[in-house]
């Protein structure tokens, strides 16, 4: 089975993982991961988004699975909301 | 559909191509642009005029990196164009990245797919969760000659803009689902313990220690190979796939074609009233391949490298009442064969059927 990335490679999965979401599912651009806050991690709830536009395993975390679509050559247009 | 369902007024729209690619031959862009415009005015009451320096509803170009749009490019690969919706100014105008590797063919990026993609945007239509869509975020290579827009895609935009004016109303294919009780497939091949199953131009993909049944372009792996593949086999002696369309044949190894490929059938030994083959399986035991057509099958020694003689034979007098094949491989000392939405296992040794089962019992549904 493909080898999971190397954990020093978390740096730049979370800097793609947040492009993509910023690009694609509107993640708001100044969104501030909280330890503690109440609601889900922001950056996590529009994983799950395109994790089921894509029709992957909704986890929420970036898996091998994930970052492969992330890392396809794609169309500049969200997969959701405007682009005015 | 894009939010507020912006559509043109008009039927009849205008086309301006403001500037070209050095990456290719500029009669070459403009047949891509035209031929992705056809893409949704053969489905569609729309028209497609070009002008030249007037104001155009679509205007088409190439940009880099920052071209004030508040959508930067960002270099090779990644974002590879964008469009704007339906509206005035910029509204349906098409932008594709400078930076990309663009191409007639299945190298780089193939304009003439990217152009149609980002036209569905010009037109109103937003993005389509179906893997196989025109309208699918991810790129994916289909060559141009035997692209048909998805049945995903006719609907959305006719939804928008009405039905076509044709008489026969135009149809797309349908994205294979391997829990779909009505799925057949084109042919089937062992390849290096996995099972792929080829439909349209899918390959649906087995590994026997994975539940998931992985979907993939079978121009993903090999981009040469055209869709509808009509018979394939394992040579595992030789670590070798054969596929079959029409009157010609393909050895894939790994991720290449065999050079000097594809090749007349007849090659083999079949008789010119051979057209095409519609299953095959190879007896890695005996090395003898088995070809089906029609209700005859033929029998080929690998060792030999040629048709063993007395052949063709009836299907029915060697393995029973399974009609005619539509793929077939084995698998554990057996043959699976495969006619519509069935499947029978069939035992070589005591030459009989041991099983009846549906063609998708390998998919865990």
């Amino acid at each position: 089975f493909p080898v999971a990335p190397e954990a020093e490679d978390e740096g730049k999965t979370l800097e793609l993982v947040e492009t993509y979401l910023q690009n694609f599912y509107n993640l708001q651009r100044d969104h501030q991961p909280h330890l503690r806050n109440k609601g889900e991690n922001p950056l996590a709830a529009k994983l799950k988004e395109m994790q089921a536009f894509f029709g992957l395993q909704v986890t929420g975390k970036p898996d091998l699975r994930t970052l492969e679509i992330m890392k396809k050559p794609r169309c500049g247009i969200p997969d959701i909301g405007e682009y005015v | 559909f894009t939010k507020g369902n912006p559509k043109w007024k008009s039927n009849h729209l205008t086309y301006r191509i403001l500037n070209y690619t050095p990456k290719m031959r500029q009669a070459d862009t403009e047949e891509a642009i035209k031929k992705a415009l056809s893409v949704w005015s053969k489905v569609t009451p729309l028209t497609f005029r070009r002008v030249e320096d007037e104001e155009a509803d679509i205007v088409i170009s190439f940009a880099y990196r920052d071209h004030r749009d508040n959508s930067p490019f960002d270099g090779p690969n990644g974002q590879l164009a964008h469009a704007f919706q339906p509206g005035e100014g910029i509204g349906g105008d098409v932008h594709l990245d400078e930076e990309e590797a663009w191409t007639k063919d299945g190298r780089g990026y193939n304009l003439f797919i990217v152009v149609a993609h980002e036209l569905g945007h010009s037109l109103g239509l937003s993005h389509s969760t179906d893997p196989g869509a025109l309208m699918y975020p991810a790129y994916s290579y289909t060559d141009p000659n035997e692209f048909l827009l998805p049945q995903d895609d006719i609907d959305g935009i006719q939804a928008i803009y009405g039905k076509s004016n044709a008489a026969v109303q135009p149809t797309g294919p349908v994205t294979p689902e391997a829990c779909d009780p009505n799925l057949t497939f084109d042919a089937i091949a062992t390849l290096r313990g996995e099972i792929i199953f080829f439909k349209d131009r899918y390959m649906l993909r087995k590994h026997p220690a994975r539940t998931v049944t992985e979907r993939n372009f079978i121009s993903l792996f090999w981009s040469k190979l055209p869709s509808g593949i009509q018979a394939a086999y394992e040579n595992i002696e030789t670590d070798e796939v054969l596929v079959f369309k029409e009157d010609k044949y393909w050895v894939i190894r790994g991720y290449d074609i065999a050079p000097g490929y594809p090749k007349p059938i007849y090659h083999l030994g079949f008789p010119k009233t051979v057209k095409r083959v519609n299953a095959a399986y190879s007896d890695e035991n005996t090395g003898k391949t088995y070809f089906f057509i029609a209700d005859r099958y033929w029998r080929y020694d690998e060792n030999k490298k040629s048709m063993d003689h007395g052949y063709p034979r009836k299907i029915v007098s060697d393995f029973g009442k399974i009609g005619r094949v539509d793929a077939a491989f084995q698998k554990d000392g057996y043959v699976y064969f495969f006619h519509g939405t069935t499947q029978f296992q069939f035992d070589p040794h005591t030459k009989r059927i041991v099983r009846q089962m549906k063609s998708i019992s390998w998919f865990n549904c």
